[in-house]
């Protein structure tokens, strides 16, 4: 038997606005440490990982391992039925071939349940190496949005160069050039307006706008963005998901030829 | 001209 609960629905469909646009489908795997779910895009050049931790749901039940297959297109047509202040509840049996999506209204007045099919997924799981990234880059993740937004009307590609000075996104094509330069906050009046550098080497790495514009979907869940970059490895884009555990985007670099 | 690399080719299936 699985069965967790959330106490707001507004955060499911905040996760999966933050992957369908990514996945067609995707296999949650499930185990009495919470949820996770890894899967690359259609064209094998981004990874998606989620982690939602046991202890953030308001009830987490999951007395064998289980890996649902959904089709997140069938899943996004179900939350969209459930208002964002119902309580939202997933069950699953045993060895089943559907998961029930359980919505509740805060009077429990209102009572609805949808059952979903799930699917056969072939799911190969990547192994992600630790890595001691040079440069990791803490800043709001609407400012991230606003710049992948604004640069990806230049280019198809966007430069990141981040240095001890700050970090720069540029971009470059027919119509002409773009640069946004952030510098360190010194000091701000909240925390999620801040924009911090850890460097212990300077980074230059391109990146397709289209990925990093997909990744910003994420944007609702946290306040804060964090990208981790080394030389020649894959760009990380974290969003964290409060008290709960947070959603990472593996980008690989754009090389020269 | 810039050429895209697959995440593939950095991480491997476990």
């Amino acid at each position: 038997m699985f069965e967790a609960r959330l106490i707001s629905a507004t955060i499911l469909k905040k996760i999966l606005d933050a992957i369908k646009d990514l996945l067609n489908e995707g296999t949650f795997d499930c185990s009495d440490s919470g949820i996770q779910l890894q899967a690359m895009d259609n064209s094998h050049v981004s990874l998606v990982s989620l982690t939602l931790r046991s202890d953030g749901f308001d009830k987490f039940r999951c007395d064998r391992n289980i890996s649902m297959g959904m089709n997140l297109g069938s899943m996004a047509k179900i939350l969209k039925c459930a208002n964002n202040d119902d309580t939202v509840t997933i069950k699953a049996q045993d060895n089943a071939d559907t998961v029930t999506f359980m919505f509740e209204s805060p009077n429990h007045e209102k009572v609805s349940d949808y059952e979903m099919k799930l699917m056969n997924l072939d799911q190969e799981h990547l192994g992600i190496p630790e890595t001691d990234y040079s440069c990791v880059v803490r800043m709001p993740s609407m400012e991230f949005a606003r710049i992948c937004r604004d640069l990806a009307q230049f280019s198809e590609s966007m430069l990141i160069c981040c240095t001890k000075e700050g970090v720069k996104f540029s971009a470059s094509g027919d119509v002409g050039s773009a640069n946004v330069k952030l510098a360190q906050t010194s000091s701000v009046d909240k925390e999620e307006e801040a924009v911090s550098i850890e460097m212990q080497e300077p980074v230059t790495l391109t990146f397709a706008c289209r990925y990093l514009n997909a990744f910003t979907k994420a944007s609702p869940l946290s306040g804060q963005v964090q990208l981790s970059m080394s030389a020649d490895v894959p760009l990380v884009v974290e969003y964290r998901i409060q008290d709960l555990g947070h959603i990472r985007y593996y980008l690989a670099p754009k090389i020269e030829d | 001209k810039m050429s895209q690399r697959n995440i593939t080719s950095f991480f491997k299936p476990k």
